[in-house]
Order: C-alpha cells, then structure tokens, then sequence
C-alpha cells in the first residue's frame, strides 16, 4: 500500500509542479508529505508561491493564490488518470483576470487530448473556447443556446 | 471517443425536452444564477455517476424531478447521454451509444422506479455500469469537479487531503 | 434572554426580507427559527427563491442564489445595530453580472449614512463606488493608488 | 465620523512606508491576486479589532511583520488608522483622532513588545480599547466581512447560524 501511495504522490507532485507553474507564469509550488517515510501517518501540504515571492504554506496565501493552488491540485489529479472528458464548474472564481485567462488558456492546450467543458461566468476563461453555451431561465424552464465562438471571437493561446 | 449531446426532460429546472450539444475541444457554459449551468453537470452524474457518492445536490432521487411554481411534480423525469464512439472505447458495435435513465413515479406518487436504457434498449444498471467503467467515463474522482470542489480543497485538513490521494492510486 | 433573542430574531429578519428583494429585484426570502416557542432548541433556517420561484431552503439553491442569500444576512445584522464604517471582502465573488450590479447600488446606496470599503474584483461592483482604490505588488512591497471616479464613469442608480 | 486614512509600514505585504486615504462615501478596492488588498483590512483589524478574535491570518503577531523574499524580519512594524472626529463620536477633543499600533522585535529577535498610540501619545491597551467601544468601531461583528465569511455562512449548520443572532443580541 505505501509502495502504491508513494509512487502516486511523486507522479501528482511532477505534474503539480508543472501545472503551477503554468498557470502562475512561472510561480514555484509543490506537494510535500509531513511524513515521508510513513505517509499514512502525517498529511499532505501543498506549497505555493508567486513569481519572485517566497514559497509559503497554503493557508497563508491570498484569496486568489490558493485558489490557484486547489486548482493545480485538481488538474495534477486529472492528469495522472486522464479520462476523455472534463466537466469543470466554476473554478476560476476566486481569481483575478490574468489567472482566469492562464485557466482559460490552459483548458483550451489541453482541449486537444480531452474534451473540456467549463461553467464560468468569466470573459477571461470563456474566451479561449471553441464554443459557448448559453443557459436562461425563461417561461419556467431552463433553456439553452449554442454558439460556435466566431474565429474573430475566439482567442487562440 | 467524446461527448456528443445531453438530453434532460423534467430534470430539475429543465421542464421542457432540451438538447444540449457538444464537440470536441474546449466548451464553456455560461449564463446568470440559477439559470441551470449546473444542473447539466448535474444530469451528467446522474447518469454517467451511479457507483459515485457524488452528491446531485438533492435529498431523494424524486427531489430531481421538474417540480413547477405550484410545486407539481411531472410524472417523470428523463436524462441521456450520447457519446461518439468512433474509436471503440465503449465495448459496443455502434458509432453512437447513449446512456438514459429513467426515474418514474408511481400512481400514488409515494414511490418511484428507476429504468436505465442503453441505445434504446432496456438495460441492468449492472450492464450500464460495466459499459461506463470500461470507457473511464467519470470514474470518481476529479474529472467532475463541481462548484465548490476548490473552496473545500483549501480548507480541508492536510490528513484530509492525503486520503484524496489515497483514493487516486 | 429568550426574549432578547426573539426581538433580534424579528428585526433581523425584517432587514432580511426587504435587502433581499432589493438585491434580487423582488426576489422573495425570509429567515425562521425551527423551535419559534424555544428558539435555542432549534437552528435558524434561511429560506430564499428567486423571483418567480418558488422560495426554498438555502441548501438547495444554486451558488449565486445562497450567496446572495448570505450577503442578505450580513447586510440584515449590520443594520440591526449601525456601524460607521463597514469593510467588506469580496462579497460579490459567486454572483453573476446583473446581481454583482445590484450590490455594487446597494453599496452606493447605503454609503449615504455610513462608509462602505469594498474589496472586489467585479467591474459590476466597482463601477458605483465614487472612488477606486487599486492595490498593486511591485518591487518586492504592495503599493496603493488612488483614483476619483469621474463623475462619467461614476453610474448614479 | 469616518476613516481618512490607514498607514502602514512593514505591515505583511507593504514593506514600503504606504499611505491609503478614504473620503466618505463608497470606495472600492482592487487589484491582482495577492497585491495586497486584504491585508489592508488586515491592517484595519490589527488597529482596531484588539478585542476581535478575527484571524488575521497570522499564527503569531510577529507574522504580521513584513518578511522580504530571502526571509528576512523588518526589526518592526507600525500600522495607523486615522479618523474625521468632527462630530465628536470618539470622546476626545481634536477633531481627528490617529490610532496606532507597534509591534517590535527584541534584540535577539525572539521575542517582541506591543505599544499602542493615541495621536501619537503612548496610551495604554484599555484606554486604545475604551475609546473604540464608545466610537462603535469595528465592534466583533459583521461590519468587517472576511474573504470567505460568505461561504461560510453558507456552509454553517442553522444551529451556528442561529448562534450567531445569539451573540448580535
Ligand atoms: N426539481 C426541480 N424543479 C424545478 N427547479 C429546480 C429543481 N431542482 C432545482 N431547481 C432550480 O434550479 C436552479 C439552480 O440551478 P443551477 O444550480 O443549475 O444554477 P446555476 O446556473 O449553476 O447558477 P449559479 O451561477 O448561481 O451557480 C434553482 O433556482 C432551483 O430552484
Ligand atoms: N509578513 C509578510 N511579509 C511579506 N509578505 C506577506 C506577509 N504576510 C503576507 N504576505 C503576502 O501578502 C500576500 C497576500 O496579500 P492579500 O491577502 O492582501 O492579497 P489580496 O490582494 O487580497 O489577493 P486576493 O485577490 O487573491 O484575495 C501574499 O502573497 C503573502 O505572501
Ligand atoms: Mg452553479
Ligand atoms: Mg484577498
């Protein structure tokens, strides 16, 4: 069971790095276990900075840093099992517009080896899509719209 | 293989048929509050999640049923799911196959049935499950992250977060 | 004590019901007590609906709907017993366009008797302030400036 | 009576002498993740909110310091919050009244001493808490709203929340 668990976490940690990284331009986090050589008998803290910041535990990052922090969690876990579809709800919401738009730009690169489809009320994720999906409330019942994004309209990375 | 339409009736605050359709790449979903962006996410799991605890964010399956001003339940409620399955990944002949479930109230309207449907035909949720297992479609886990999934990372305990792992691998 | 707390319970609520039809635009919502005779043997449930819904628990709302039902609250306790000053932290951040707008009036509204800080990173929000403060991080320090809002770009509701 | 203006120097993020001024009214504030926009309310509970049990976001007092990038402690940090008095409602005679706090390393940067100021005279701890209670400023309270205090809310079982009307009254 360690064997297992240790192997998981190096491979998560190598893609929360990465993925930090990007979706920070160029801040530095990782994983860490409060107990290596027992994992089962610590946790596992997650470490994030900004750019040209020191690194700093979660909890006493900014709204918005940790944010950021949850999410590159999130996709590390993604990546290691990928699957073909994504459904993501709303997890650009703490962010300012520069890291919704890192989001945004990352779904659309990772669009290309799974389908990615993202609520947000953001212009600065929803703008890298390849379409849009408008959802109103109307006579009593939900209601939908698609729009295929114009490729004026589309931003691509 | 990829997710091609949902198609909800009576589910939550869809009461009237909808079709929602999708292509490959990135897709966003937007509109105001209580619109129902995520009471698509919502049909989803419910039909793609029956082994997952995930929650629907209702108290019993009836609760899911279009309930209009007056608080009249529909008889009914109907969510599908179509995938392309062009590359085979689900262990099916067609080029298509679409997951459907079905819950149906009784006459009296204090108990219901549940159907699941493959393709049109009537299937065992047994059948349906082995289907979705063998094409990884929204195993448990994070490929559904749902509103609300970031905030409760943040604050949950470091034990906690080493058990998300725990279920990973 | 029960007799405090009923006539707390009671303004409270009163608040509660007309701030929340004002930031839904005639949404319906009111707060009551499971246990009324004994209030401390029973919780204090907030029930909200949108306008032309029917008006349900809170759990059972969508994000934007419990948020706005939760700002309400807030708002309902602080005008329960007046503050000059209130500071308020990204309250509008689950909220879509048309509802940060409300708030961002409420906000302009209110400021009449009392002065409202808002931190928020919403253009809906922001634009009904008569002044903008922007926070930026530059040369390892957080630096500060301060803009008067044009009377053009101010919007007066 | 309103706020003019919060000075803060060494004060978590703002390692720069920074000087932020208020006029009546409504005033926003903004900015990027993490330049700083909540430590400014930071800095306001800091001066203010002595008897608050708010976090500040800090495990200890001397986290509140500013650190540069290599780790590095400022020797001390000082934060003001300055208010129109015209209309008397804090009970003294000038009609602007400056709260300040000073928290300052020991020598061997261990250990740390807290001063309290009023206009810049030395003032001890309940004389700073007193004139505070008769202004009605920042009493523990909803008037200051914490990132997250929404979520919060939301998430609370309505026995806390009910607790918190408790405490209102
Ligand atoms: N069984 C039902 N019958 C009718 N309406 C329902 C039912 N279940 C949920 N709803 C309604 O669906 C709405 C919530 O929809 P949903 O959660 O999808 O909103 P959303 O678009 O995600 O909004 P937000 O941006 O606020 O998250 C609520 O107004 C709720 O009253
Ligand atoms: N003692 C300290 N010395 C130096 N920097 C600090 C100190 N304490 C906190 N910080 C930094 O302050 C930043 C957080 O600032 P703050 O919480 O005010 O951000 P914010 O503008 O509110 O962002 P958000 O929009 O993400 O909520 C973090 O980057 C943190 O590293
Ligand atoms: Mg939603
Ligand atoms: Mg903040």
């Amino acid at each position: 069971k360690k064997i297992v668990f240790l192997d998981v976490f190096q491979k998560v940690n190598a893609n929360y790095i990465e993925i930090y990284k990007e979706l920070t331009n160029g801040g530095e986090g990782y994983l860490y276990l409060e107990n290596p050589t027992n994992p089962f008998e610590g946790g596992l803290f997650v470490k994030a900075s900004s750019k040209g910041k020191k690194v700093d535990n979660l909890a006493s990052l900014s709204g918005g840093e940790k944010s950021l922090a949850a999410l590159s969690f999130i996709i590390a876990i993604q990546e290691y099992d990928p699957s073909p579809i994504y459904f993501m709800d709303e997890v650009d919401m703490f962010l300012d517009g520069v890291n919704a738009e890192n989001v945004g730009r990352m779904f659309r690169r990772n669009s290309d080896s799974a389908q990615i489809i993202a609520v947000t009320l953001r212009k600065s994720t929803m703008k890298y899509a390849h379409q849009a999906i408008g959802v109103t409330y109307q006579d009593r019942s939900s209601m939908v719209v698609t729009k295929e994004m114009q490729v004026e309209e589309q931003v691509v990375p | 293989m990829f997710l091609k339409k949902i198609e909800m009736e009576n589910f939550k605050s869809f009461g009237k048929k909808t079709v929602v359709e999708f292509r490959k790449g990135y897709t966003s979903i937007t509109g105001p509050n209580a619109s129902g962006k995520s009471n698509i996410g919502d049909a989803l799991l419910f039909v793609l999640g029956t082994k997952s605890n995930k929650s629907l964010r209702a108290q019993k399956l009836t609760d899911l049923i279009h309930r209009n001003n007056s608080g009249r339940l529909s008889p009914y409620l109907k969510a599908s799911v179509t995938f392309d399955n062009s590359d085979k990944s689900i262990p099916l002949e067609s080029n298509e196959v679409t997951f459907s479930r079905i819950v149906k109230l009784s006459e009296n309207n204090d108990d219901y049935s549940s159907y699941y449907f493959i393709n049109d035909d009537r299937a065992r949720l047994q059948d349906f499950e082995y289907l979705l297992e063998k094409a990884k479609i929204f195993a448990d886990g994070y490929n559904f992250v749902r509103q609300g999934d970031i905030t409760s990372i943040v604050e949950m305990t470091p034990v906690e977060r080493r058990g998300i792992l725990e279920e990973v691998g």
